[in-house]
């Protein structure tokens, strides 16, 4: 069978798919000073896989509120920079109104997913991390 | 209330594949 290490570089999806492959992509992102772009693209899965119910909505919403808070009000962080202007405004019009949809963070979350894809995943798979580890 | 980092981390935590 392929060693995990070898799968990781198929796509971003095996290498995300995989705890060890999450742990040593979150080190190099770390290192880079971008570990919060994989934290926010786990963060809105999480939030998805939240059902709607009575029960949680007091939940949904603090988190929504949260994940808003933590990635996206603050214009220079690395994931508001990476976002929309279009995508945050939306966002932050759900959390005013309290408008809370399990697929509110799909939009940001591609976003940030196609810049990881194209940008800091690729240099993964260069960097020292990686290759000393395989 | 539990924090909005506590939040957050099992928020992240859920999403995470389960260790094999």
């Amino acid at each position: 069978p392929t060693p995990p290490y070898l799968r990781w570089a198929e796509s971003l999806h095996s290498l995300l798919d995989d705890q060890d492959g999450i742990n040593l992509f979150r080190t190099f992102l770390k290192q880079e000073g971008c570990a919060d772009l994989l934290d926010f693209w786990f963060a809105c899965s999480g939030f998805r896989k939240l059902e709607p119910s009575d029960a949680n909505e007091e939940k949904r919403l603090k988190l929504a509120k949260a994940i808003y808070k933590k990635y996206i009000l603050d214009n220079n962080g690395i994931v508001s920079r990476q976002i929309k202007p279009a995508t945050k405004s939306f966002i932050k019009d759900c959390v005013m109104k309290q408008l809370i949809d399990p697929a509110m963070f799909d939009q940001a979350q591609t976003e940030i997913q196609s810049m990881i894809e194209e940008n800091t995943y690729p240099l993964f798979l260069k960097s020292d991390i990686y290759l000393e580890y395989t | 209330y539990k924090s909005d980092d506590d939040l957050l981390l099992k928020c992240i935590g859920s999403a995470m594949p389960k260790r094999r």
